[in-house]
């Protein structure tokens, strides 16, 4: 489907996605924690609240990442998890690392 | 309105009331959080999505307890704050005291 084409093609072209909701603490989170490092190019957000079809966007990343909840944090085309996910990453330096193997730190 | 009676009779009520979303992860935590103490009777607890008029009862809690957000937790009638608050007070044995004070642990 073309929200397929549209969703894959900003997770294979952006090497950082955060997949949002605006109103969404955990979303806001994982948000604060990637802010902390200096991402460049910087990171892709989508507000998957704003879009005309979230059911259709949360579908195809459920496919994709076995993840159906938010946020979902993408790394060189592939989820790396959630919000805990993230916070734990950075708490132990390994989310450093994945940055800086994915050539944007 | 009749909205607006329903969940003031809901605070007069119930000593603890949580004002929750089901799909939200600080609602969870906040539930978590009261979840650790033996409260007698149990919290209250309204999952706003799952009522008919959601944005009408988050209106009527913006009103009485200045916050717009979920989750809201009333202790006694009154708002003691969200899951931040709740964590914090858990944290510092205030949440303890509180619970004493309301006469429900
Ligand atoms: N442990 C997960 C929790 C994720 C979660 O439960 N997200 C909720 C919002 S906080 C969600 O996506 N609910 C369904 C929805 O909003 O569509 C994380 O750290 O990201
Ligand atoms: N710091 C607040 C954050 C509360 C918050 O931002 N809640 C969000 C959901 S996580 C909210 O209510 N957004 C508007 C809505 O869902 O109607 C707390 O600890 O409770
Ligand atoms: S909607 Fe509340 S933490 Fe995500």
């Amino acid at each position: 489907t073309s929200i397929e084409n549209e969703i894959q093609d900003i997770i294979d072209k952006h090497k950082i996605v955060i997949f949002s909701k605006t109103y969404c603490s955990y979303s806001r989170r994982a948000k604060h924690v990637l802010s902390q490092y200096f991402i460049s190019p910087r990171p892709h957000i989508m507000e998957v609240d704003l879009e005309d079809k979230p059911n259709e966007i949360a579908s195809f990343l459920k496919n994709v990442s076995s993840r159906s909840t938010f946020p979902n944090i993408f790394v060189s085309g592939h989820s790396i998890g959630g919000s805990d996910e993230l916070a734990e990453m950075h708490a132990d330096g390994s989310l450093k690392e994945l940055l800086k193997k994915a050539g944007v730190l």
